[in-house]
């Protein structure tokens, strides 16, 4: 799937 | 959210907050109708903090938190992200701009070319990222500007005679954060399927490494009681 990258990091 | 990334951007925090806090006692202190003894020091000798450091993590956050209104995390992430920003383009301005704080920079000593750490960064974010879009491109950019962006600090603490604990704590705390994120990289790797990002652990861990030496000159200190002092 195409998983779009979210960055949780701060 | 684990608690080494929780107690790492506490940390992170505490650094911004310790910053605020030494801008302020400059502030308060030139406010002051008699010069005090802390206070002739403090405007005497050069706050110790350099502007270049400060303009750089304020690039880091503005290229990194891009998405702040396009990918909701949380409200602790947004509240954080609105902290980092606010405070490090505030602080910049404090020292460029404010009548007083600007008197205690010295720009003679701040001499470090950051503009030669900006260029490099981003030619390598354009080159190894994890996914060449606009937002990929600068938060890959933001990861390795900030792994370099506590050189020119560095540098000015070697130049500074006299490092108040202010600044020390400041830079001991802005080292720690990243350190502490390194053991929430660790807990996640070992937690989390999938989770796999080399570019942020390895921009993460040169980060740490660049503050080796500071940590060793301020355990040092600490355990010997005197003032921190990093050799030229």
């Amino acid at each position: 799937p195409l998983t779009v990258e979210v960055h949780d990091e701060l | 959210m684990n608690i080494f990334r929780l107690a790492g951007d506490m940390t992170h925090l505490m650094s911004v907050l310790v910053l605020l806090l030494k801008i302020h006692t400059i502030k308060s202190c030139a406010g002051k109708s008699y010069p005090c003894s802390l206070c002739f020091i403090l405007l005497e000798s050069s706050s110790g903090i350099s502007l270049k450091t400060q303009e750089l993590y304020a690039l880091v956050f503005a290229t990194r938190y891009l998405d702040i209104f396009t990918d909701f995390i949380s409200v602790y992430n947004t509240i954080m992200k609105l902290i980092f920003l606010g405070s490090s383009f505030s602080i910049v301005w404090y020292i460029r701009r404010h009548k007083i704080v600007r008197r205690s920079y010295d720009k003679d000593q701040d001499t470090f070319r950051h503009f030669f750490l900006v260029l490099p960064c981003l030619l390598l974010a354009l080159i190894i990222n994890e996914k060449f879009t606009f937002k990929e491109v600068l938060w890959t950019f933001s990861l390795y500007l900030e792994a370099v962006a506590i050189l020119p600090q560095l540098i000015l603490l070697q130049r500074t005679r006299n490092i108040d604990n202010l600044t020390g704590q400041y830079v001991f705390l802005l080292g720690a954060y990243r350190a502490l994120y390194i053991l929430n990289w660790i807990y996640r790797y070992f937690t989390e399927p999938h989770y796999v990002h080399w570019i942020t652990w390895i921009s993460g861990l040169v980060q740490t490494l660049l503050y080796a030496d500071f940590f060793y000159y301020y355990f040092s200190s600490l355990k010997n009681n005197v003032k921190l002092k990093l050799p030229a």
